[in-house]
């Protein structure tokens, strides 16, 4: 699970049984006691007269896998909208691709805020999800424990090896493995973690130089942290691959940089096997980067069936620039035919039938549902 | 925390939350999704809030919030322009 803190926005994803609902009251709380956001109206329930107003409230979850284990309001879709109306006015519920064969339901709430929706946000906005389930098992393995451990220890004696063989050759230097920081990526996605490899003391070598005839010792933490195993996985899978330092950030990207993220949650086990995949750094105009994100993404789990959700943005979809057509601006065709083709190669993902493609035009935004499986 | 330079996020590990993590059990992998935002950007924060919005929140009250959705924190992240936050029910 993964919370993102802005300082306009906040985004809590949670997985298992836990209560996500029962803390946005809560989090209104703090919104407006701790952070200073305006809060509501006057009203008699004192509870609410200290909770800040919300400018956006989005909430989505894909079709559980043992929905009898859930708690509280999150027993069923109805329950968790219920409880989402008592709190907020104005909002809409979704079934994807509809109500009768339900993969993921959507509630959208744009509070009346006195601005308009779509004309306050800054730049490009998007959200990419990909939802994924019946992973093929020896993909899944990358993320069990044992494999991660393996992975790790090759990778720790290969540049040990290296490290050798450059003492070896008279070059003498203290190694160090750099890791990045998997799973959560805040801010740029370049977070750089870095941690000796050796332990030498100086009066038994020269100030910590490896030699030949030292003894390497594999680090304990490296076997059992979670967060170093995770970022062996994360490299050595192809995750850490998904947005390469050589291509990104890109002059888009650029714009959004401090306020982009990815995450992943993956449960491999073959009984529950399902992985999600989730950023908001925007697709290239050149109209090819989201489908190779999807395909890159796919590609490293390769589910039997998946989902696609873009939310972006009416500057910026497909659906919103066709409206631009209306003033017969050339900039605007170009840009439209730019998101168009973003949309098809959509369409075309290697190995995978799209089945299902819904559109749901929100003020200010647009949210395309697709939904795959496997040929 | 571990923090080498100036501007570079700085990550915290929780490591007392990770002993005993078990996930051998059938485990409910989709997530429910919530995102909230108080204004339209990072900039248009309205008049009266804090400078830095929510990220003038401290960890440990976001722990409070988190009780309530049975999640713990394994690690953070804090940089400028965003906090990050690992979760495990």
């Amino acid at each position: 699970s993964s919370m993102f803190v802005f300082p306009h926005k906040l985004i809590l994803k949670t997985c298992g049984t836990t209560t996500l609902l029962l803390g946005l009251r809560r989090m209104l709380r703090i919104a407006a006691i701790h952070a200073g956001f305006p809060a509501q109206g006057c009203n008699s329930v004192e509870e609410v007269k200290t909770a800040a107003k919300p400018y956006r409230v989005f909430y989505s979850r894909k079709n559980f896998l043992f929905p009898e284990k859930q708690q509280g309001p999150h027993r069923s879709w109805k329950d968790e909208v219920k409880y989402l109306d008592d709190m907020f006015l104005n909002g809409s519920a979704y079934m994807t691709p509809d109500a009768e064969k339900p993969i993921t339901e959507t509630k959208v709430l744009n509070i009346p805020h006195g601005s308009v929706d779509g004309d306050g946000v800054q730049g490009p906005d998007e959200t990419l999800e990909i939802l994924m389930t019946d992973l093929e098992p020896n993909n899944a393995r990358q993320f069990y424990l044992d494999h991660a451990v393996a992975a790790a220890e090759s990778k720790y004696a290969k540049t040990a090896l290296e490290a050798r063989k450059r003492a070896e050759n008279g070059l003498g230097e203290l190694s160090r493995v750099n890791s990045s920081v998997s799973g959560t990526t805040a801010g740029s996605t370049n977070t750089d973690e870095t941690f000796d490899v050796f332990s030498h003391t100086s009066s038994d070598h020269n100030g910590g130089l490896v030699t030949p005839d030292d003894e390497i010792s594999f680090p304990e933490e490296l076997c059992t942290e979670g967060h170093a195993l995770g970022t062996v996985v994360s490299e050595g899978c192809g995750l850490s691959d998904v947005y390469p330092t050589s291509k990104y950030p890109d002059a888009r990207t650029k714009q959004a940089l401090p306020h982009i993220y990815f995450t992943v949650h993956v449960t491999p086990e073959p009984q529950c096997s399902y992985a999600s995949f989730e950023t908001n750094v925007p697709g290239c105009q050149t109209g090819r980067e989201t489908a190779d994100v999807i395909e890159h993404v796919v590609d490293i789990f390769k589910p039997g069936r998946f989902s696609v959700t873009l939310f972006e943005s009416k500057t910026n979809s497909a659906e919103g620039r066709e409206l631009t057509l209306l003033g017969n601006s050339a900039s605007a065709m170009k840009t439209a035919g730019a998101a168009r083709l973003r949309s098809s190669r959509m369409e075309n993902i290697p190995g995978y039938r799209r089945v299902d493609r819904i559109v749901h035009d929100f003020d200010g935004y647009d949210l395309v549902f697709r939904y795959y499986e496997r040929r | 925390t571990f923090s080498p330079s100036e501007g570079t996020p700085q990550l915290t590990i929780n490591r007392d939350a990770t002993i005993d993590l078990d996930s051998s059990n059938a485990f409910e992998g989709p997530e429910k999704l919530l995102e909230v935002w108080f204004a339209p950007s990072p900039k248009d924060l309205p008049i009266g809030a804090k400078e830095n919005g929510l990220k003038s929140v401290s960890a440990e009250t976001w722990t409070g919030m988190l009780d309530l959705v049975n999640c713990k924190v394994l690690s953070t992240i804090e940089s400028e322009h965003v906090d990050a936050y690992l979760l495990s029910e």
